[in-house]
């Protein structure tokens, strides 16, 4: 691990004076090994190594007993600070408050718009979610979210032989007529290069007004997850990230990389299939996750 | 010995960076870099000729091995199990692999092994019936190597070419789930010890380092005969099936390209290793 790693190189390091340059660029291609096994994407990882340099220079950090710790200390800290933002609460407010949630094909939609229906009921006793089957293009996909909502004990509106735009229309009417609140519309997978279902995302949002738009993303993606966050962010505009299947063994360093994007928060975690499975985000968890 | 005015270490950086970021992973791109940073300096090769040395050692990389092309042709039904963590695009692969077979004239059966997830079965049956293909499935709940059982002997008694087996998506993380894999596996030997003929390991084309580890897995728990890499008609790469190649020989034998039953075709090593260096 790196706390191990960074032993190794500051053991020659008697913890008087401060760290040179010899044993800290070790130290920092320890950090840029880590980040990318994690994957992190490339060019996040070169900023966040080039700050941390320059912090560690500044500091004098390591006039300490165990540089080491105190150095893992410092990527860690710096790290939290990063993936913590200020907003990072789902807001639920509204008449009703619409939450739209889109991505990759497979990334977890359709189980999370179920989880955060269960969720928001646990938030809220007192309110009523509606759940909205927009992906019209998936075999079987309003089965699906139907199914997981009855889990969550939450109704769902679905509309075979419709566009999405008029389906959501149709549900906020619907929920606002009948006192529903939040309004989660699960839409389809698609690709932040596919122009159509891009736009088609884009004027759900203009129409709606939605309180949060969030993009469900997979724990285990990969370099690519930069690509995907900004698409999605510039395009259309979301309002921060679902991070899924993070129950599995996966680093999660998409998720340092969206952040260090978009700028935009990470909200919940989906940490299992069934209608539970949804946390809030923890900061501290993924950071000690990445750096392994 | 005077390197040449394009090989600066910034040149060499700049080649693995690009290699790690299509999810080559930072051990393989550091070795490959070195390995043609090698033959460049002994072939005295300038900027332009690198390009062609990546291409070359990468298209070495994905070739098949000698004796790995073995076309045994066991008594049909020739069964493929399709494996894969979660929304890998598993159930949408078994579609295009029946589509993609009855081109070729084959009959072919589905069976719908995901008796878990919430309509996994009304999606494969939608699926099926597209293709005007049959389905073999029990009800949810149903013990999923029960429905292979049943599936291999339908298969067999109405004399189909190929029987392809879907089944729930599951972390590999999962002991309990990785157990109920292989007693599919054994489910399917105990009809036909030749059975299952492939089992291919759905990867998801944005799958980062994690791709190698769900490849370990469902290697040691069902043996793997093949990779599908799914969705590369995104902008992710899917480099990771080269560590998957190298570490653990598992080649890839088709890849998804979008989300009809057409969109399915046989690996082309040259057209990946083009798209991974573009
Ligand atoms: N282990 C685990 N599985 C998850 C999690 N979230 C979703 N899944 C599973 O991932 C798979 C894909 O989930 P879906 O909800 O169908 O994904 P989707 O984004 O709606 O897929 P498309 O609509 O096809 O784009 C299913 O098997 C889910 O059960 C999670 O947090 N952990
Ligand atoms: N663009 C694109 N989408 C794909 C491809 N293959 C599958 N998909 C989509 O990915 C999503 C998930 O596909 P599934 O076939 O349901 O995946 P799965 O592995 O069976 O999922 P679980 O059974 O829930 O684990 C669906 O929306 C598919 O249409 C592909 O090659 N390209
Ligand atoms: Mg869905
Ligand atoms: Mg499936």
């Amino acid at each position: 691990n790196l706390t191990k790693k960074f032993q190794e190189v500051f053991k020659n390091v008697r913890g008087m004076g401060k760290l040179t340059e010899k044993n800290l660029s070790r130290a920092l291609r320890e950090v840029n090994l880590a980040l990318l096994e994690a994957d992190v994407n490339y060019r996040v990882v070169k900023k966040i190594v080039e700050e941390t340099k320059e912090q560690a220079l500044g500091r004098k950090v390591l006039a300490s007993v165990n540089p080491g710790q105190q150095f893992v200390r410092l990527i860690h800290d710096r790290l939290v600070e990063t993936m913590t933002h200020p907003d990072a609460g789902v807001k639920l407010d509204g008449s009703p408050a619409v939450i739209i949630l889109a991505g990759l094909q497979g990334s977890g939609k359709t189980t999370t718009a179920a989880k955060l229906a269960g969720w928001a009921r646990r938030q809220r006793p007192d309110c009523r979610p509606l759940l909205v089957a927009a992906d019209v293009r998936r075999p079987a996909a309003a089965g699906q979210l139907k199914t997981m909502g009855e889990k969550a004990g939450v109704e769902t509106y679905a509309d075979g032989g419709n566009s999405p735009l008029t389906i959501v229309t149709d549900a906020v009417n619907y929920a606002r007529s009948k006192d529903f609140n939040p309004v989660i519309v699960d839409t389809a997978g698609r690709l932040h290069i596919d122009p159509e279902l891009m736009e088609e995302l884009k004027s759900l949002k203009s129409s709606l007004n939605p309180r949060e738009v969030l993009l469900v993303l997979d724990a285990m993606t990969g370099q690519d997850a930069v690509r995907t966050a900004v698409e999605f962010d510039r395009r259309v505009g979301i309002d921060g990230a679902i991070l899924t299947k993070l129950d599995g063994d996966a680093r999660g360093g998409a998720a340092l990389s969206f952040r260090a994007v978009t700028g935009k928060p990470v909200k919940l975690a989906g940490v299992g299939e069934r209608i539970d499975d949804l946390q809030v985000f923890d900061p501290a968890r993924i950071v000690s996750r990445i750096l392994g | 010995f005077k390197k040449g005015p394009g090989l600066s270490p910034e040149f060499w950086e700049g080649w693995e960076a690009a290699l790690i970021e299509v999810d080559v992973g930072v051990r393989q791109a550091v070795e490959l870099t070195e390995r043609v940073k090698a033959r460049a300096e002994e072939e005295r090769v300038d900027a332009t000729a690198v390009s062609e040395l990546f291409r070359a050692e990468l298209l070495k990389m994905l070739q098949p091995l000698p004796g790995e092309e073995t076309s045994e042709t066991p008594v049909p039904p020739i069964v493929t199990m399709i494996v894969g963590v979660n929304g890998s695009g598993k159930t949408t692969a078994a579609a295009k692999l029946a589509r993609y077979r009855q081109k070729r004239g084959e009959k072919v059966i589905l069976a719908a092994c995901d008796t878990f997830r919430a309509a996994a079965i009304e999606q494969l049956g939608i699926w099926a019936e597209r293709l005007g293909v049959e389905m073999v499935s029990q009800k949810y709940g149903a013990d999923a190597a029960a429905v292979a059982f049943d599936a291999y002997s339908a298969a067999r008694s109405r004399g189909a070419d190929r029987l392809i087996i879907d089944t729930a998506g599951r972390l590999h993380t999962r002991s309990n789930l990785m157990e109920e894999l292989k007693k599919i596996a054994r489910a399917l030997g105990k009809t036909e010890p030749s059975a299952p003929h492939e089992v291919l390991l759905s990867l998801d084309a944005v799958v980062g380092q994690n791709g190698l580890l769900q490849a370990r897995s469902f290697l040691e728990a069902v043996g793997l005969t093949g990779v599908i890499l799914n969705k590369l008609d995104g902008t992710a790469r899917g480099g990771i099936v080269l560590a998957v190649r190298e570490e653990l020989g598992i080649p890839v034998r088709f890849v998804g390209i979008g989300e009809g039953s057409d969109d399915l075709a046989e690996f082309d090593p040259a057209a990946f290793v083009d798209a991974l260096l573009n």
